[in-house]
Parts: C-alpha cells; structure tokens; sequence
C-alpha cells in the first residue's frame, strides 16, 4: 500500500 | 525536529499546565469555556489515532500521551469535580459548538489529502483545531476582566501555532525533502489569525500592566 502520509508533528 | 517546532510544543504544554495549574490549585475554571476544551479533547483523539500503531519518535509518543491526558483531565475536572465544576459558568459559555463539528467533518472528507479513515479523522483534528478557541474567545469578550492565568493559557495556546508556522517556513526551505502541506498550513495561519485581536488587547494589557479587558 502506498506509504501513510506520515505526520511526524504534534 | 528544528527550535521553532519544539517552542511550538513547548508553549503548547505551557499553556496545557498553565490551565491545569489554574484549576488544580485555586480549584476554580472560572472563564474557562468547557466548550473549547471539549472541541480540544476531540482534537487530540482524531489527531492521535495512530498512537499506538505508528510510532515516530518517543518525543511524539510522550507529548502525545500528556495532550490526551491533559485535555481529558480537564474535562474532568470541569464536568465532575465538586468544587471546580461549582466555577464553571455555563450561562455565558453559549456558543453552539456543535456547529463547528459537522463542518469540519465534512470539510475534511471534501479536502484531505488520502480517502483513509485515519487521514481524514487526522485532516478533521486540523481544522477542527483551528476555530477550536472561538468558544473560549466569545466567553472572554463576555467576562469583562479576565483573570492572569486565563489570559496566559490563550496567549500561549496561540502562541504554540505560530511557532508552528515559523517551523513549516523553516522545513520548507531547509528540508528538501519537506513536501508542502497546504491544508495544515492554510488551516494554522486562519487559527493564528483568530487570536490576532487577542494578542493585540493581551500584549497591550501586559505592556501597560493593566488588567486585560476586550472590547464587548
């Protein structure tokens, strides 16, 4: 699957 | 991780403890809108579904972790606590924030950038984050004198998204890797924008050492 539009902030 | 990113975190726990410090020890929430934090607490929960199963950094995972407790604690405190919940002035904190939740859901399933539940919720936390305050702000226009540790807690809650926008401008020119995010960046500059009227009373209030009084 396509990579999860990681959010690496609070 | 830049500077201005862990201010923006650093100022966002301030005024989490500020508000917790306030209600802990004088045992009051007075001028405090139960609204805005119940909008708050729902931030966090749809922000933070991933919690547990994509995990970045300890950083993330603690700060995390202290917003959802903070937020749920206060909640807490002001709906069952005997004595704190005595304070809470439900008459004047009126504003129909159930009006903000459906916008902001279907918003979020229109614009997000992937049809995933956990995207969406997350794209739902950010625009829900940004009129979160409106409550809060309409009670402080109500309340004529707002009290030191209330002013505090708005100023830095305010604060903490600025310092976010510093921190995206930075990453978007230091990080070449950094790909833009218009909806978190379109949706922390509207929030920021709500405090401005805030700031400009607060700063004032501060400056001249006179109690913080907005215009009705």
């Amino acid at each position: 699957a396509e990579e999860e539009a990681d959010h690496d902030e609070l | 991780m830049n500077i201005f990113r862990l201010a923006g975190d650093m100022t966002h726990l301030m005024s989490v403890l500020v508000l917790l410090l306030k209600i802990h020890t004088i045992k009051s929430c007075a001028g405090i809108s139960l609204k805005t934090q119940e909008l708050y607490a729902l931030v966090f929960a749809a922000r933070y579904l991933d919690i547990f199963t994509h995990y970045y950094s300890l950083y993330n995972t603690v700060m995390k972790l202290i917003f959802l407790g903070s937020s749920f604690s206060i909640l807490w405190y002001m709906k069952r606590h005997k004595v704190v919940r005595r304070s809470y002035d439900k008459d004047q904190d009126t504003f129909r924030h159930h009006f903000l939740v459906l916008p902001c859901l279907v918003l979020a399933l229109l614009i997000n950038e992937k049809f995933t539940f956990k995207e969406v919720m997350w794209t739902f936390s950010i625009y829900l984050e940004a009129v979160a305050i409106l409550p809060q702000l309409v009670l402080l226009q109500r309340t004529r004198n707002v009290d030191n540790l209330t002013g505090q807690y708005v100023f830095l809650l305010g604060a903490y998204r600025g310092l976010y926008i510093i921190n995206w401008i930075y990453r978007y020119f230091a990080e070449p890797t950094y790909s833009t995010h218009w909806i978190t960046w379109i949706s922390g500059l509207l929030q920021t924008l709500l405090y401005a009227d805030f700031f400009y009373y607060y700063i004032n209030s501060v400056k001249n050492n006179v109690r913080l009084q907005l215009p009705a």
